[in-house]
Order: structure tokens, then C-alpha cells, then sequence
């Protein structure tokens, strides 16, 4: 799995 | 991952699990706003799709399958279950004021001009706005049901745990910063200051949920 970018939080 | 992030996501499925027992306990969605619950499908369907093709982690897929598929059963035990506890006639918020312009600022403000990323501004907008139509609500009615305030104040916390994550990942992650998602959550943080206020000075202290006249 990728790192996950701020765009990517829920 | 953060303690400020992991705590905010789990305030958010706590917030989602007191609305759900609240329903059923109650067999009522009385004080709830269908308009509100609308908004979050929207919101949810708008920004998740990359579920179909990018994975992150197990957690992030199965936390988005979480909210969408909440959020559509909520509609339906409201549309359908309960549909005679929900009084339409106080439930009045004009939610094209709000749908319009979130998307304009979607297309103005984004990541990358293509359906993915307007949509997902677009959502972080709509989000941020989403709970107006439940606090014009409250507004009218002027009271609510502890548990109905439970449930608002966990979605509020949720949001309120965003801002330092991010102030945390900023100093912790060489700046990275997300300027749409801030400055749409810090909005969002802001209108529940006034429910934040009466709830932490009432409900908590155990008195009803009443505003003043």
C-alpha cells in the first residue's frame, strides 16, 4: 500500500 | 496514523453507531435530519470512488465501505422503516443553497480539472456544510433528545480531531499540508461551536438539551 497522502484521509 | 486521526475516525463510527441505536431504540428518527443524512451519501458516493481503482490500506477501503453503506441504510430506515417519525415541515433547509455553490468551488478550487478531483473538492465543500440542515433544525425546534445530541457532538469531535492531525503531520511529515481539506474543516469545526458550547455546559452536566428562547 501506498503512503497515505492528506488527500487521501477519510 | 496518528492517535489525533485514528481517535477522530473512531469518533466519526461512534457518531454513526449512536444514530443507528438511537433509530432503533427509539423506533424514531424524530429530531434527525433526512436532509443532513442526505448530504452524507453525497458527500461519501462524490468522494469515494478511487475504492474502484487505487488501494491505500485495508483500513482506509474498509472505513469508506463503512460510511457509504451506513449512510444509504440510514436513508433507507428513514425513508422507509420510520418514514411517519420524520416531521418533513421542520426539516425545511434549502440544501441547493448549499449543494450549488460547493460545487462551483469544486471547479474553481481543485487538485487537477477532471471528474476524480472536482468531485472530491466538491465533497470536502459539501461536507464541511452538511450538518446545516440538522442545526437549522435544532434551531427551530429549540431542544433535543440527549442521545440525538450524543450523536452530534461525536461527529463534531471527529471533525474537531482533523485540525491537530494535521497540525501534527505538518511538523511530523516534512509540511505536508492539504489546504482545501483544512480550510474546509476548520469551517466545519466552526459551526459546531455553538452546539459544542450548550452541550458541554448542559447535556454533560445533565440537563436537557434546551436553547434558550
Amino acid at each position: 500500500p501506498v503512503k497515505e497522502h492528506p488527500k487521501d484521509e477519510l | 496514523m496518528n492517535v489525533f486521526r485514528l481517535l477522530g475516525d473512531l469518533s466519526h463510527l461512534a457518531s454513526i453507531i449512536i444514530l443507528l441505536h438511537k433509530i432503533q431504540t427509539t423506533r424514531s428518527c424524530r429530531g434527525i435530519s433526512f436532509k443532513t443524512q442526505a448530504l452524507y451519501v453525497a458527500v461519501f458516493v462524490a468522494r469515494y470512488p478511487d475504492l474502484l481503482f487505487r488501494f491505500i490500506s485495508f483500513y482506509n477501503s474498509i472505513m469508506k465501505l463503512i460510511f457509504i453503506a451506513s449512510s444509504c441504510y440510514i436513508l433507507y430506515l428513514m425513508r422507509y422503516r420510520f418514514r411517519p417519525t420524520h416531521d418533513p415541515s421542520i426539516d425545511t433547509f434549502r440544501v441547493e443553497y448549499l449543494i450549488g455553490p460547493c460545487f462551483v468551488l469544486g471547479l474553481i478550487f481543485n487538485y487537477g480539472f477532471n471528474m476524480t478531483e472536482v468531485f472530491w473538492s466538491f465533497s470536502i465543500f459539501l461536507e464541511s456544510v452538511a450538518i446545516l440542515p440538522q442545526l437549522f433544525m435544532l434551531q427551530r425546534t429549540g431542544e433535543a433528545e440527549t442521545i440525538t445530541t450524543h450523536y452530534l457532538a461525536a461527529l463534531g469531535i471527529y471533525r474537531a480531531l482533523y485540525i491537530p492531525n494535521w497540525i501534527y503531520r505538518y511538523f511530523t511529515e516534512d509540511g505536508v499540508v492539504d489546504p482545501i481539506a483544512v480550510t474546509a474543516g476548520i469551517v466545519q469545526t466552526g459551526l459546531y461551536l455553538d452546539f459544542f458550547y450548550v452541550y458541554f455546559t448542559k447535556v454533560l452536566q445533565g440537563e436537557k438539551f434546551e436553547l434558550p428562547a
